[in-house]
């Protein structure tokens, strides 16, 4: 089973979904389809990762306060990772 | 700065552009002026040049749409995605889509559509995102004054790597005036305008950004000053936290406003002779709270002023020479704050630590804190 990021006690089930809607928008991120390989880190918590790099935020792939203040920021539609 | 893969990018450059529709939060003419001065931004460093025409199929079609408009990326209602624009290719490569849901504006208000325009349209030439939080190309939307705007050093470097330097100007010999540069942390003659102590954080700024320096880790963010506070000037000229206030004091000129936590404080700017300060006192260079006296000192010139929060006077005895209070620093001082009992005192490229008694204990690079 794929380990979602460790959610953080004050992170609000919308905003797993805010960050995965974004992932996949900007990031890419794909939900793996067949069956779930055993991984040592979830997608999500890469793209969170991933993420956290391009703006520069403290890399730790959770979704703490600063990096969902940055996914909530009005922005440019075109994806930040190539499609 | 980064380009799509495969450094695509229109194969002339003479292009066209057609506004095929208008939002009706703006005159008609001032969506054409903003439009065509965010293609100009473009025009101004490289040989692109664009010409408007009024029917047919232009390289840059450019059109205002909610929702669901015409292409497989739906926008998403006010806020969030503000516009997106197509690398350059036949067909739909260079156009450009701005969400009607959202409040274009040629102010501050809203969204303002030469910024957003100048933005999409570096994707419609070629350009992807950038990491630079300066960039204009950088993903996230920033107000900047448009009258006072020079597109940035990262995003010329960007479109000169596609299609070279503007041949009108200096014979395309790159610009000998760059444009504005991301302050580099790195940089060893880094200079600050301010430091503070934020509720266990270090800010430094510079400019229109400030870095974030977190205690427990090397890592250093960098943002705008307006991304977190738009209400703030950039080039703060001091800042100091607050022991007795839980507040970080910010200045400028005559003016200072105050932070609790993140947030920006009501009721403020006052002017910093509400603090007590003489009025002879016009411009504060920088502030800390001194923990072991709880005087917050004020550095003018070559002066300092120890200021007691409780009684909003300056103590007996002040202003006093810098040189004669903290040995070594120099003349002046460009920021200070107090970590764990130390002082540091920043002149230009030189940070100076000093002990809880004043005694200098190490001269350091002004970027000690940035994690280089």
């Amino acid at each position: 089973a794929c380990s979602l990021p460790i959610a953080l006690p004050s992170t609000a089930k919308n905003d797993e979904e805010v960050a995965e809607a974004y992932l996949k928008r900007f990031f890419n991120l794909t939900t793996p389809e067949g069956p779930i390989q055993r991984r040592r880190i979830s997608p999500m918590t890469e793209k969170v990762r991933e993420m956290q790099r391009f703006f520069g935020l403290k890399v730790t792939g959770t979704l703490d306060s600063d990096t969902m203040q940055m996914m909530n920021k009005p922005r440019c539609g075109v994806p930040d990772v190539a499609q | 700065y980064s380009t799509f893969q495969g450094n695509i990018k229109w194969p002339k450059t003479s292009l066209t552009y057609r506004i095929e529709n208008y939002t009706p939060d703006m005159a008609v003419q001032d969506v054409d002026r903003a439009l065509e001065r965010a293609l100009q931004v473009w025009a101004k460093v490289t040989p692109l040049r664009f010409t408007r025409i009024y029917s047919g199929t232009a390289d840059i079609m450019i059109s205002f749409g909610a929702g669901v408009h015409g292409d497989y990326y739906p926008f998403d209602g006010p806020d969030g995605t503000l516009a997106h624009a197509f690398a350059p290719s036949e067909g739909i490569g260079g156009d450009a889509h701005f969400d009607e849901d959202e409040t274009f504006t040629s102010g501050s208000m809203g969204y303002n559509l030469f910024l957003v325009a100048a933005h999409e349209f570096g994707h419609s030439l070629g350009l992807s995102h950038s990491t630079d939080p300066g960039a204009l190309m950088f993903p996230v939307y920033s107000y900047v004054d448009p009258d006072t705007f020079s597109l940035p050093q990262d995003d010329i470097k960007g479109i000169q790597f596609l299609y070279g330097p503007n041949p009108d100007v200096d014979g395309g010999n790159p610009d000998p005036n760059p444009g504005p540069t991301t302050p580099n942390a790195c940089d060893p003659r880094l200079s600050l305008d301010a430091a503070t102590t934020l509720r266990g954080e270090k800010i430094l700024f510079k400019g229109s950004f400030f870095w974030r320096s977190f205690s427990q880790s090397s890592q250093v963010e960098q943002h705008r000053i307006k991304y977190f506070w738009p209400e703030l000037p950039d080039n703060i000229d001091a800042a100091y936290e607050s022991l007795e206030s839980d507040r970080v004091y910010l200045f400028k000129g005559n003016q200072v406003w105050a932070l609790f936590g993140y947030d920006i404080v009501q009721g403020y700017p006052k002017s910093i002779t509400t603090l007590g300060l003489p009025r002879s006192v016009t411009k504060i260079d920088a502030a800390v709270y001194d923990e072991q006296s709880r005087k917050a000192l004020f550095f003018t010139g070559n002066q300092i002023y120890s200021y007691d929060e409780a009684t909003r006077k300056v103590d007996q005895g002040f202003p006093k020479s810098i040189k004669d209070v903290f040995p070594g620093i120099g003349n002046k001082v460009d920021a200070a704050l107090q970590d764990r009992g130390f002082t540091y005192l920043f002149n230009g490229q030189y940070m100076m630590e000093y002990s809880y008694t004043r005694r200098a204990l190490r001269v350091l690079y002004t970027n000690y804190f940035l994690g280089c």
